[in-house]
């Protein structure tokens, strides 16, 4: 099974469009590893993307390098997937 | 049988399976499955269809064809039984299926789905191997005959946003393809994702408006109107290109481009905090709200014939 260990997913607020264009260069880059749950388009809509724990501190270096804010959306997305197959698991054993 | 089945829940590819069948034995006056083709590892494409007579003309939903969007699925059974369920009960619904037919299909990538459950939660894509890659699967939205090719898409198969070789290429799209050109006459066709809370119509291929545009955006504002009102969840609304980004190939453009006027593409909840992994305590309140949307899409296309 893949594991997401360590991954986690970034919201990131582009604030003009030269920053658009710096994550668009960024989605462009497929040996990163990197899966964007909402792409790049404009600074009205937040960007969401997940990335391995092998290149998470590059990539947050690079978007404080280039001025681009973020936040942490999801701190460790095995955590929550984890979480999640325990809920299903729970519920399937409980009676309706 | 199905009134014991967990809707608040996600659940496996057998289970929505069976639930299906169940439904199916449960209303054999009013559902029955129809299966339009196999996916590529050779599992049946399931479509629910709702009927109460002959040559009607019909309205088309699928949820889910970005397999890792548990939600979307999810939403789908829930809407199945919603409608057995309102069917004489409810005017609206009631007076839709007495003239229109409404096809479902709830896993519209069932090897995708089946993955997400046993090998990659996070998989969106088709399962079918590329020549020359070790990356396998096309994006099953980038694969209709729409634009095919151009912007908005990626020709790299370890993209996300593949579109395959050729348009049509994956026989979960092939398949509704066939489908909907067999059948002739649906009137609208939804096609339900999530996440990023929108409601979208065409196109995305182009920014030449399509010809329908003010009167879907009218109806869009309608429909999202209708879903806040049950949980205030807002909805962005508009042609894809100009609301989210160009993208080319897309599902929506092409049925819109076979004729089918009433042609919308959904995106689920997103509560900004979970992505694709949406607690299970949020499906029914998202298929409720959404489902109200849908009411409101197809009831101005049974009140607007063409």
């Amino acid at each position: 099974r893949e594991n997401f260990v360590g991954h986690q997913v970034l919201r990131i607020q582009p604030t003009n469009e030269e920053q658009i264009s710096v994550l668009r260069s960024l989605a462009e880059k497929h040996d990163l590893g990197l899966d964007f749950w909402t792409e790049p388009v404009s600074v009205t809509k937040p960007v969401d993307v997940r990335i391995p724990f092998k290149v998470l501190q590059p990539i947050k270096i690079f978007l404080l390098e280039n001025d681009i804010q973020y936040s942490i959306m999801i701190q460790d997305l095995q955590d929550l997937l984890d979480e999640e197959e325990r809920v299903m698991k729970t519920r399937s054993a409980q009676p309706r | 049988n199905t009134d014991g089945y967990d809707y608040a829940n996600y659940h496996t590819l057998n289970e929505i399976n069976s639930f299906i069948d169940m439904l199916v034995a449960e209303n054999p006056n009013l559902v029955s499955k129809i299966v339009i083709g196999q996916s590529y590892e050779g599992r049946p494409l399931n479509v629910l269809k709702f009927s109460t007579g002959a040559n009607r003309p019909g309205i088309w939903i699928d949820t889910g064809i970005h397999s890792r969007e548990w939600v979307t699925q999810a939403s789908g059974t829930w809407f199945a039984k919603k409608i057995v369920t309102d069917y004489g009960r409810d005017p609206a619904l009631t007076a839709i299926l007495n003239k229109m037919d409404i096809f479902l299909e709830i896993v519209t990538n069932p090897d995708g789905y089946a993955y997400t459950h046993t090998s990659n939660r996070m998989w969106r894509k088709t399962r079918k191997p590329n020549s020359g890659y070790s990356c396998v699967g096309v994006d099953p939205n980038r694969n209709w005959d729409a634009g095919f090719g151009g912007a908005g898409a990626s020709g790299y198969p370890c993209s996300e946003t593949y579109r395959g070789p050729y348009a049509n290429s994956e026989s979960e799209v092939k398949s509704i393809v066939d489908f909907v050109k067999s059948h002739g006459n649906l009137k609208a066709f939804v096609s339900i994702h999530s996440y990023s809370q929108m409601l979208l119509y065409p196109y995305g291929y182009t920014s030449t408006p399509c010809k329908d545009q003010s009167e879907l955006h009218a109806l869009a504002k309608k429909a999202i109107t209708d879903l806040a009102s049950l949980y205030g969840t807002q909805y962005t609304y508009g042609s894809i290109i100009n609301t989210i980004y160009q993208a080319s190939g897309g599902t929506i453009d092409w049925t819109y481009n076979q004729g089918i006027k009433y042609s919308y593409t959904f995106e689920l909840r997103d509560t900004g905090r979970y992505g694709f992994a949406l607690p299970a305590n949020q499906i029914i309140p998202t298929a409720q709200e959404t489902w109200l949307a849908l009411m409101a899409i197809m009831q101005h296309t049974y009140n607007n014939p063409y």
